[in-house]
């Protein structure tokens, strides 16, 4: 019933005891301390509608609706405190369903929010597509622009519901909104920073004022007719459907603190190091 | 080139090949994804080699783990006694914790930096349920053995000695002056 506190040098998160949701990040150096809220929810992959028959496929992502759903039944997670308060790692496991879980972890010295996501796999019963993501909202006034990373190089500004080179007739409020994200996406006001490093390729989009969200694992039964020819619909070993899992590291930094932050914590993770062992016999051991 | 046989040559065209839009952006069809993955495999297999002999002299002599992130690896659970290589790409100095599965029946962990002989504080954290679920039937590790590893090199590698002793083994090493300073 309490809530549940993790902890290192750098940063505080907080999790509601009574509905399992994140709920403050403090940044302990700047002293800032954000209302987090986090969720992850279903798009429902568009079949066509009478305005367009496009599908939602591998080309094209385009949910049938703006309002996604709960993967939770009742909006409600599952918290789990694994480590609480040791001196290496502290680890919280959040369960939104069968299907979608996330274990938020500090480890200490190290100045990121470790989120490890484990999506899958995607229920399908039902006959709906679905294109799972992960949203956060923050209380920052942030106008509707954000920034996403171009393939990994420069860093771009989008605006929602605006090109920057054409007066844009928006068509499609979620789908339309959505830029790739190859590294990171971040959003800020005049004083504070919300940034997400990924690991890994997926789509993302701040859809309202104070949100990020980014798309971690799909599972469609049409195709988008753009080539592929077949759906999105991987069923892994065991015919039942693929399990995705990965990372997204979140930092809440000053404005003038952020982009140094960011950057270097990029280096680590896109330029990782690499683990290897050998057994401890004496020929190894006279090498070593 | 002098080993002649253990090249990074493979994986290169493996790499080549995946320079096509469709394996870049994925909108490959099923049979071919599963293509680009073999070839990227075999290729990653062959540098396995190309990094064992770089360290060891030997290509077969350095283990890797590929399934790391759903805590599975024989080697770490099956020998008592082995040396973990952190590598580190980067041209400075970076820390890193290393997440190793281990199965915790009833002994203990040992680290130590290999370099300045010094202890390393490690920590033993169960393995979560979501990996349990991911991991489906495969593996058996119910742990993973944590610890950091500070200052890796530029464009160098550190080495971590690690001991999985039973308790009575701990017991006697209490004597020893460094374990004490690490308790402490």
């Amino acid at each position: 019933g309490g809530d549940v506190t993790i902890a290192n040098e750098y940063f505080k998160v907080v999790f509601d005891g009574s509905n399992g949701q994140m709920k403050t990040i403090a940044n302990i150096e700047s002293g800032i301390t954000l209302p987090v809220m986090q969720q992850m929810f279903w798009y429902n992959a568009s079949m066509g509608n009478n305005i367009s028959l496009q599908k939602s496929g591998a080309y094209v992502f385009r949910p049938n609706s703006s309002t996604p759903f709960h993967c939770t039944q009742d909006g409600k997670i599952e918290l789990e405190v694994l480590q609480g308060d040791t001196p290496l790692v502290q680890e919280v496991v959040q369960k939104f369903s069968d299907w979608a879980w996330q274990v938020v972890r500090l480890y200490s010295g190290m100045r990121y929010i470790e989120a490890e996501w484990t999506i899958g796999p995607i229920p399908f019963d039902d006959g709906y597509g679905k294109e799972i993501i992960s949203r956060f909202y923050f209380p920052l006034q942030t106008n509707g622009e954000f920034y996403t990373d171009a393939n990994g190089r420069e860093i771009l500004k989008r605006k929602k519901n605006f090109r920057p080179t054409w007066t844009l007739n928006q068509s499609e409020p979620v789908a339309g909104n959505y830029y790739p994200v190859n590294s990171r996406i971040y959003t800020n006001d005049t004083k504070t920073q919300f940034t997400i490093l990924t690991d890994r390729s997926q789509g993302g989009s701040s859809l309202f004022n104070g949100t990020l969200e980014l798309m971690m694992h799909r599972r469609l039964f049409g195709d988008d007719a753009k080539g592929v020819g077949e759906p999105l619909n991987e069923t892994g070993q065991f015919d039942d459907g693929l399990i995705a899992r990965g990372k997204h590291f979140i930092l809440v930094d000053s404005l003038s603190d952020a982009a140094k932050h960011h950057r270097l914590l990029a280096e680590e993770i896109y330029m990782s190091p690499l683990v290897s062992f050998y057994a401890n016999v004496s020929t190894n051991d006279r090498r070593s | 080139a002098k080993t002649g046989t253990v090249s990074s040559q493979k994986l290169r065209e493996a790499m080549g090949v995946a320079q096509h839009h469709d394996a870049v952006s994925g909108t490959e069809k099923q049979h071919v994804a599963n293509d680009y993955a073999k070839r990227l495999y075999k290729g990653r297999e062959v540098c396995k080699a190309v990094i064992s002999t770089a360290v060891m002299g030997n290509p077969d002599d350095l283990h890797f783990c590929d399934y790391l992130n759903i805590t599975l690896c024989d080697f770490t659970q099956k020998t008592d006694e082995f040396t973990v290589v952190v590598y580190n790409p980067l041209a400075r100095n970076i820390p890193t914790y290393v997440r190793l599965p281990v199965s915790d029946d009833s002994g203990t962990f040992t680290v130590k930096d290999k370099l300045t002989g010094m202890y390393v504080g490690s920590q033993i954290v169960p393995v979560t349920q979501p990996t349990l679920l991911v991991r489906r039937n495969k593996g058996n590790a119910d742990s993973e053995l944590v610890f950091k590893a500070d200052n890796i090199p530029p464009l160098g590698f550190s080495e971590f000695s690690v001991i999985k002793s039973n308790f009575s083994d701990v017991y006697k090493k209490t004597n020893n002056k460094g374990f004490h300073r690490r308790v402490r």
